[in-house]
This record gives structure tokens, sequence and C-alpha cells, in this order.
């Protein structure tokens, strides 16, 4: 049930481009799904990288060298992916590290390696071949030693010795849940080897990288999206779901500092940097403590989750939520959100004031209360503008002056260069002690016609 | 919502999350707006990937394929002014209204809706027990002027909000109502006068009820609606 795929590291949209003296031992196959492709390289050992484009025609072209500088260089192309042999761009090992094929040529004391082929300084038994990777001097563990790759030493006085190639595990260590790991372990802690994220088989499941950008669900190396105590993969064994990865912790709990992005009176963004003291819920039920498992079990352990603040019953959001939240002192309701805490404001510093509503005003100001650079008013990238200087003359508008040309209660404002956001209001304040009129009308005399209809005779049929 | 009966609002939309999880309420204000509360929401420049808008079903958890049922992935947030707590949600495809699903009416620019107009709040949220959750909740309520609130909050009401009388038995919206309707009866129809806000306890008996007042804020609803 294990994909070819589980073999490479890909890399999204670029390609490998071997030198010109080299480019001639290249294998191009045609209308071949990327799975096919993957199980011919793998299979080949003369194939170490492949590109593969699926449009406009599914094509294959196996490389028999990585990414090194030297024999290949990647280089962007949106229509291509790269996969390249783990084994050949894995800087770590995984168990004793047989299969490694990395470029060290260096024993831990700094010997250099004799060449495999060569029988001097040290006489002995191997013979590279096509298939045991024991190229030039690198270090290698035909053997399976325990102590991982090691290699022959070119010192007459010391006859072989380790390389010191770190285990996967050892390589990356994680920090309190490990949510940021982004190393290369891709198997479990039982040995199983982990299915790729972007694949739904043998276990479909919800966390598509695509849909999970910030998750970095690469390839099939362990992750932790979903704030579980450790990072975790889907497997590739049928019956076993998804499985904890045996990751090393850091040595050192990062230092309790007082990070300047956490806030105490208000939360920014989901709130992951809260530090407050509110302990109820918007509905003001009382928080249970984190470190109380009732009237609520769960697996935010403060000793598990370090770095998520877990202190008393305060709210907090250790697994990316919404917002802080916590588990409630009512048995009926395990977790609520903590939401009547406020939202930091997070404009900017306003630079300047306006009178009435600001449809007079001739500042300089081109900045939108979020900070984004304003977009000149005669330009329609990025945004095609439906007010200008031609709509509006009497307006002023220039370069890309905070203007209201078309008197917005809310003051003046401007497109925006940033091409999600078409416009928005200014860092511009109304002056002290000003406030818009509140026009009181009689709805009675305006109406509405295509809104705010309801059947309400259907309710009951609609119920089950 | 607390203190609310089962009902019909098809103007209500539930905005569900990327695991399908509803988490908060909006209102259709034409076939591709929503609008609901920014405090649903992690900032005016959150990735909606994966968010959508669930309208049609008056089931938070509707089978696959229930007639009339639409999900509508979100596809842009625009954050309303400075201290409007508001936000609008744009829609990948128009909603398709019939009988289940119809835009709701804006108010006239800076209307105060007279003292005792009925109204109601619609929601998927936390009822505390007092209904199912499990099927879209209204509870009605009258408007109070903002005077006679700010006795009972001291003069923290603003005039960009708005209230609604308290009950003894304690009705309004809770968790994951947010961003939803306080829609008033105008003879015929239906208008979007009021978007629930988290407030410090929910359903409490005595306690009114606060909105951001929409009216204040039509000019700018309209406005991206043009942009």
């Amino acid at each position: 049930h294990r994909s070819y795929l589980n073999d490479f590291q890909r890399s999204e949209g670029r390609e490998l481009v071997l030198k010109p003296w080299n480019a001639d031992r290249l294998i191009l196959l045609t209308e071949i799904s990327l799975e096919k492709c993957a199980q011919r390289c793998s299979e080949s050992h003369d194939c170490r990288a492949f590109n593969y484009e699926a449009r406009p025609v599914p094509t294959c072209m196996h490389l028999p060298w990585v990414e090194d500088g030297t024999n290949a260089e990647v280089k962007r192309n949106v229509n291509c992916d790269l996969y390249q042999k783990k084994v050949y761009v894995r800087k770590c090992i995984v168990g004793k590290g047989e299969d490694y094929r990395g470029k060290v040529w260096v024993t831990q004391s700094g010997r250099t390696c004799q060449q495999w082929w060569s029988k001097f300084p040290h006489d002995h038994r191997w013979t590279p071949n096509p298939t045991n990777g024991l190229e030039l001097n690198y270090c290698r563990n035909p053997d399976g030693d325990p102590i991982g790759p090691w290699c022959y030493t070119t010192d007459p006085e010391r006859r072989y010795e380790s390389c010191n190639i770190p285990r996967c595990k050892d390589e990356v260590c994680i920090t309190c849940n490990g949510e940021d790991y982004r190393g290369q372990v891709d198997h479990t802690v039982s040995g199983r080897e982990c299915q790729r994220w972007d694949q739904q088989f043998p276990h479909q499941h919800i966390y598509q990288p695509e849909k999970y950008p910030d998750k970095s669900l690469d390839d099939n190396y362990c992750r932790n999206p979903d704030a579980s105590p450790v990072p975790w993969c889907y497997t590739t064994d049928p019956e076993v779901e998804r499985e904890n990865c045996d990751i090393s912790k850091c040595a050192e709990a990062p230092a309790r500092r007082h990070r300047s992005s956490y806030t105490t009176n208000c939360f920014r963004g989901r709130g992951e940097d809260y530090r407050g003291k509110v302990n109820e819920t918007t509905s003001g039920i009382a928080c249970q403590r984190w470190d109380a498992q009732k009237p609520h079990e769960h697996p935010f352990y403060p000793n598990t989750y370090e770095c998520k603040g877990l202190e008393e019953n305060y709210c907090r959001n250790p697994d990316g939520s919404e917002a802080p939240w916590c588990f409630t002192s009512e048995p009926e309701m395990r977790t609520a959100l903590c939401l009547q805490i406020k939202r930091c404001a997070d404009d900017i510093e306003a630079e300047d004031c306006y009178h009435e509503n600001g449809k007079n005003y001739r500042g300089t100001v081109r900045k939108t209360r979020k900070g984004i650079l304003c977009q000149k008013w005669s330009v329609n990238t990025p945004h095609v503008t439906k007010i200008n200087p031609k709509t509006h003359p009497d307006a002023n508008l220039t370069e890309n002056y905070c203007r209201n040309p078309d008197g917005d209660q809310h003051g003046p404002w401007c497109y925006t260069t940033d091409p999600k956001t078409e416009f928005d209001y200014c860092a511009i304040k109304q002056c002290a002690g000003e406030k818009p009129p509140i026009i009181e009308t009689s709805a009675q005399v305006i109406k509405f016609n295509e809104c705010g209809k309801r059947d309400d005779r259907k309710v009951t049929t609609r119920l089950r | 919502i607390v203190g609310g009966t089962p009902g019909n609002s098809p103007w209500t939309v539930s905005l569900r999350d990327r695991k399908g999880n509803h988490f908060c309420g909006g209102s259709l204000v034409n076939s591709k707006w929503v609008i609901s509360t920014k405090q649903c929401f992690s900032s005016c420049y959150v990735d909606l990937t994966g968010y959508t808008a669930l309208m049609g079903t008056l089931y938070r958890n509707p089978k696959q394929g229930e007639p009339g049922m639409q999900s509508i992935p979100l596809t842009k947030i625009v954050c309303g002014p400075s201290e409007s707590h508001l936000v609008m949600l744009q829609l990948e495809t128009p909603a398709q209204f019939n009988e289940r699903v119809s835009q709701i009416c804006l108010p006239p620019e800076r209307y105060i809706v007279p003292e005792g107009t009925m109204c109601e709040i619609a929601g998927w949220g936390e009822t505390k027990g007092t209904g199912d959750e499990f099927v879209l909740n209204v509870a009605q309520m009258s408007v109070m002027s903002n005077k006679d609130c700010n006795e009972y909050f001291r003069g923290r009401v603003r005039e960009n909000e708005m209230c609604t009388s308290s009950f003894q038995g304690g009705v309004g919206a809770c968790e994951r109502d947010y961003g939803g309707p306080l829609a008033c009866q105008n003879s015929d129809c239906w208008v979007l006068e009021g978007v629930i806000i988290p407030m410090r306890r929910c359903g409490h008996p005595g306690q009114p009820n606060i909105f951001i007042r929409v009216s204040i804020y039509v000019d700018w609803i309209k406005k991206v609606m043009e942009m």
C-alpha cells in the first residue's frame, strides 16, 4: 500500500537541469502517470531524480543526478515538479543508515575517507558496483554496522571510523508539541512508513497540503497540523490510520522569555499569543484548569504544550482554533470560545486628522489604516478605479493621497496596492470632538421589494 | 441562541471552517455577499481557502444532498470601518434565491429603528440547554432605546450599537451565533438592523442584548458591493 513516491522528496515548481557536459544521459518518457514515473525511477539504479510535467502532455524525465551544484542545478519552472530520491538528498540517516547516499567523506575525527575502489592504505573486501552505493570515498554502511555510515580512512594508523551522520530523529529536534517541526522523519514510532499527505490512500484524510499551506505538509514527513502532542503521520499500513513519530525533544526547553508578540488585554490573529487572565467563557461560565482532567478529560497537558501558556484556567489557544478558548467547568459543555476578549486593533497610528467626513481633506497621507500603501488614483493596477480624476475632477485626486471623493461617512480612503484589498480607509482620524450626525428617518416611506421576504408557514414541514 | 425556538430565517447563513464545522453566523445582503462580524475571523487578511457559507437548510449538520441546501466557498473578506466590528464576505458563486434562501433588506443610512419594533435573532449556536442546537433557532425581541439601554450598561452602549429588550427568562445570542442577524419587521419585509456580536454573558436574565447598528455602515456595505 505504499506509493513509490514515498522514496522521493518533491520540489514543487522546480526542475533539475543537468550541466551541458552530462546532459546526454537523460531518459524521457511521455504519456506516463506520476506514480508510474516514480516506480520506474525507483526500480532503476541509474535514476536518482526525475522532472515531471503533468501538462500539456504528461512527461517524465529520469535523471542520473540530484541537485548538487556541480552535476545539476535546480531552476524554477511552474509547469514542472522535481522529485529527488530521498537517500541522495537527505543529510541524515534512518535506522542504521544502510541506504545513506549522501556525500560526506570525512570521519567524525576529521580524517579523510579512503576511496572504496582503492585497497590502500587499508585493504578490504568491498567492491563498488551499481547497486551497493560504494561511490568514490563517501561514508557508507554496507555491512549494517550499528554505528551508522563509516569509511576506511586515509590515515594508515586508523583503519576505519564512523562518520557521525546524525539520525533524522535527532537532526531536527522539536520544541513544545512540535507544530513547527519541518524535519525529514518519515516513519512512525513503531517503524511504519508514513503515507504522503497529498495522497488519500490507504487512508482518506482532510489534511490536504493545499488546504493547509502553513503546515508544510511535505511529502510523507511527520508533521503536526492539528496540535497533537507530537508530530505524527498517516501510515501506509491500512490497519493503522495514524501514529505518532519518534522525534527528539530539544535538549533545553525554550527559555521562558517574554515574547514581544504576547498580549494580555486583547488578542491578535487567532490569539495563540494571548497571555491574559480572562478565565471564563463568553457566556460567563468559569473555565476548567488546564492541569485538571475534570469535568473534561483532554490531551492539553501544560508540560506537553509548555509553549502555549496553559496556566491556571485562563483562556488560551493551544491548537490553532479561531480564538482563545477553554474547557468549561460545566460537564455538559466541553469547550467554549472566549470571544468576549477584545481583538487588538491592528490599525496603525493615525498620521493626520480630518473635519466632518473628510470630503475636503487635502493632506498627503497615502497609507491605509493597516499601513498598506495607497494606489495612485490615476492608474488602474492592481485595481481598476471606478472613482478617479476623470470621474471626480474636483476631488483633488492627486498622486495616491487619501481623499474622500464620494463623501464616504467613514472618512478619507484610497485604492490600495494590495491586490486583495480593493479600497480601505486611511490612517487618518476625525479631528477631536467631531461626530457625523445620526439622521432619524421614518422607514415607513421606504418600500423594500426584492428583499426580506419569508414564508413562515413552511418551517414545520421542513423539519424532519 | 438561548431561549429561542426552531424557526425559519432564509437570509441567515452558517459559516463553516476548513473542517466543515459551524463557527459563526452571517446574513445574505445580496446574492454574492454575506455580512458577519470581524470577531469571528483572525484577521482582515485571513486565507479563506476551505471556508464556506451554508444556506438553505434548517439543520446544523444537514445530510449530503439535502434539497435546497447550498454550500458556497468564501473567496474574499473585507473589514468594515474601524469600530464597526463588521466584515463583508464574498461568495465564490451567487447564491440561488428560492423559498429557502433570500436576501435581507438593508436599512436607510444612519436610520434609527424605532423603540418597540419587533425583531428576531437567528443562529445555530449554543442554546445552554434551552433548545435543540442541531436546528436553526430564532428568538423574538423588541428594540430598546440606547438611552434606556445605557441605564443598564451604565453608558457603555455607543452610537454605532443598538439594543433589544431584556427578558427575565433570559433570551439572547450565544457562542457560534456571532455575526448572525438582528432582523426587524418593516411592514411586510424584514430589515437587517443589527449584527450579533459577543457579549459578556448570553441569555442572561434581565440583560438587554447589544448589536452593531447596521444603518451606520450601509454606505460602506453598498460601496463594497459596488466596488
